[in-house]
C-alpha cells in the first residue's frame, strides 16, 4: 500500500486503512493473479471500490480525505459481497 | 439486497440481554420502534418472545463474543453487526456494549442502529446514498423524522412488497386518470403552502394555482409509505399535513412521515364509532380544524390539540348550501371549497354563504 512507513502517526493510518479494507472490502482475491503483486493490487483495489462506494475521489490512495471516513463510527457488516 | 429473505411475514425477536447503558424499558421500547419502521412500509409482522429461539436474536456483546465469526473492536469504530435472514446466526443482531448507547442524541442512538441492524436482519446489505438508513456510517437524525429513504424503502419492498392492502382499499386504475373528464371527482384535497394537491386513488395532482401549472404524480413518488386512496387530507397550522385513511392517519412534514404514525384517529379525540373521514380543512384564520364526516362535522383546535365542546353539529346549518356529504375541501384565499362528486361549492365564511358552484376539475385549465 502506497503509504510512508517511516513515522508512528502513518504506521497507525496504514494499520487502520488495512484492518478497515479488510473488515469492509474483504473481497475474494482473484485465483488467476499470480504472488506479490496479487496482493498489492488487491489492496488498493479495495480502497479504490471503498472511495468509490462513498463518492470520494478513487485514487487508491489512503488520502486525509479517506482517512476520515474510514475513522467514522459505523454498521460492522460489510459493504461489499455477501454478508452472510 | 440479500435474496430471497424470510420465508415468512411473521417474525419473533428475542432481547437475549440489555445494556446497562439505559433503562430496560427504554431499550424495549427503542427495539420495537425500531421494528416498526419496517413493518410500516412492508407486510412483515413482529412479535417478541421471551425464551428460546426467536428469528432475531438481540444481544448486547463485546470483543469476540461466543462463535460469532465477526468481533467487536471497543469504543467507536464498529457499533454493531448483523446477519441475513436464515438458520443460526442468520437474523442475529450483535451491539457492541462497549459503545455509549442511548436514546437520545449524546452518544450512539439505540432506535437509529437497530432500525439499521434489522434492515440487514431482513436481507439489505448498505446504501451508498448518504440519506439512506442502511448507509454505513452512523449519523443521528431526530426521532421524530421517519428514518427511511425511498432507497431504503424501494429496497425492502423489492423483498417483502408493500403493505397489504388496507380492507377498504379502492382497485387503483392501472392507467391515469382523466384530468379533465366530466364526472372527475375527488377523494381528498389540501393545500402546501402555496400549491393545492388533489388526490385520488394513488394519484396526485400538483396546482400552483398562481400559475397555470398541473403536475400528475403517484403518491408513491412522494410519499412512499402512504397507501393508495387516502380519504382525507389538510395542512395544520406547523407547516404540516395530516393524511387520513379509514382510522389511520400519517402526519407528514416536507417529505418525512414523521415517527410514530400512522395513528389511530381516536388519539385526535374521536370516539370508537368514528370510523373514517370524508373531509378536513384548517381554517388558518382561526386555528380550527373542520372535520367531515357524514352530514356532520366536529371542530379540532390545533392550538390545544383536542377537539373542541359542542360537537358534532350539522353541516347544513353552519355551511348554507353544503348540504351533501362532503368528498374533500380546501382553504384558498380565505374562501373554502367543497367537493361532492364531479362538483365543488365556493364558500365564503364572512358572508357565511355559497358564492358560486363550479366543476371540481376547474383548478386544472381544461
Amino acid at each position: 500500500l502506497p503509504v510512508h512507513p517511516e513515522n508512528d502517526n502513518h504506521k497507525e493510518d496504514a494499520k487502520l486503512v488495512q484492518d478497515y479494507l479488510n473488515k469492509f472490502y474483504a473481497i475474494e482475491p482473484d485465483p488467476n493473479q499470480l504472488g506479490w503483486k496479487a496482493k498489492a493490487e488487491s489492496t488498493a483495489e479495495k480502497l479504490q471500490k471503498m472511495q468509490q462506494f462513498f463518492g470520494l475521489k478513487v485514487t487508491g490512495k489512503p488520502d486525509s480525505e479517506t482517512l476520515e471516513v474510514m475513522k467514522k463510527p459505523r454498521c460492522g457488516v460489510p459493504d461489499v459481497g455477501l454478508y452472510g | 439486497v440479500t435474496l430471497p429473505g424470510w420465508k415468512k411475514t411473521n417474525l419473533t425477536y428475542r432481547i437475549v440481554n440489555h445494556t446497562p447503558d439505559m433503562r430496560e424499558e427504554d431499550v424495549d421500547q427503542a427495539i420495537q420502534k425500531a421494528f416498526e419502521v419496517w413493518s410500516t412500509v412492508t407486510p412483515l409482522i413482529f412479535t417478541r418472545i421471551y425464551e428460546g429461539i426467536a428469528d432475531v436474536m438481540i444481544a448486547f456483546r463485546t470483543k469476540a463474543h461466543g462463535h460469532c465469526p465477526r468481533y467487536f473492536d471497543g469504543p467507536l469504530g464498529v457499533l454493531a453487526h448483523a446477519f441475513p435472514p436464515g438458520n443460526g446466526f442468520g437474523g442475529d443482531v450483535h451491539f457492541d456494549e462497549d459503545e455509549d448507547w442511548t436514546s437520545g442524541s449524546a452518544g450512539f442512538n439505540l432506535f437509529l442502529v437497530a432500525a439499521h441492524e434489522f434492515g440487514h436482519a431482513l436481507g439489505l446489505s448498505h446504501s451508498n446514498d448518504q440519506r439512506a438508513l442502511m448507509y454505513p456510517n452512523y449519523a443521528y437524525v431526530s426521532p421524530s423524522e421517519f428514518p427511511l429513504s425511498p432507497d431504503d424503502i424501494r429496497g425492502i419492498q423489492s423483498i417483502y412488497g408493500s403493505q397489504p392492502n388496507v380492507p377498504d382499499e379502492k382497485p387503483s386504475t392501472p392507467t391515469s386518470p382523466k384530468t379533465c373528464g366530466s364526472q372527475m371527482s375527488f377523494d381528498a384535497v389540501t393545500t402546501l403552502r402555496r400549491e393545492v394537491i388533489f388526490l385520488k386513488g394513488r394519484h396526485l395532482w400538483r396546482v400552483y394555482p398562481d400559475h397555470s401549472e398541473v403536475e400528475l404524480e403517484l403518491i408513491s413518488t412522494f410519499w412512499p409509505m402512504l397507501p393508495s386512496g387516502i380519504q382525507a387530507a389538510y395542512e395544520n397550522m406547523k407547516d404540516q399535513i395530516l393524511f387520513f385513511k379509514g382510522n389511520k392517519f400519517w402526519v407528514i412534514s416536507g417529505y418525512q412521515v414523521l415517527l410514530g404514525y400512522p395513528k389511530s384517529i381516536n388519539t385526535l379525540g374521536f370516539p370508537k364509532g368514528v370510523k373514517k373521514i370524508d373531509a378536513a380543512v384548517c381554517n388558518k384564520n382561526t386555528g380550527k380544524t373542520d372535520f367531515f364526516i357524514g352530514d356532520k362535522y366536529w371542530r379540532y383546535d390545533e392550538y390545544k390539540q383536542s377537539m373542541e365542546k359542542g360537537y358534532p353539529r350539522q353541516t347544513a346549518n353552519d355551511f348554507p348550501g353544503i348540504s351533501q356529504k362532503v368528498d374533500a375541501v380546501f382553504q384558498q384565499k380565505g374562501f373554502f371549497y367543497f367537493f361532492h362528486g364531479p362538483k365543488q361549492w365556493e364558500f365564503d365564511p364572512t358572508a357565511n354563504k355559497v358564492i358560486r358552484e363550479i366543476k371540481s376539475n376547474s383548478w386544472f385549465n381544461c
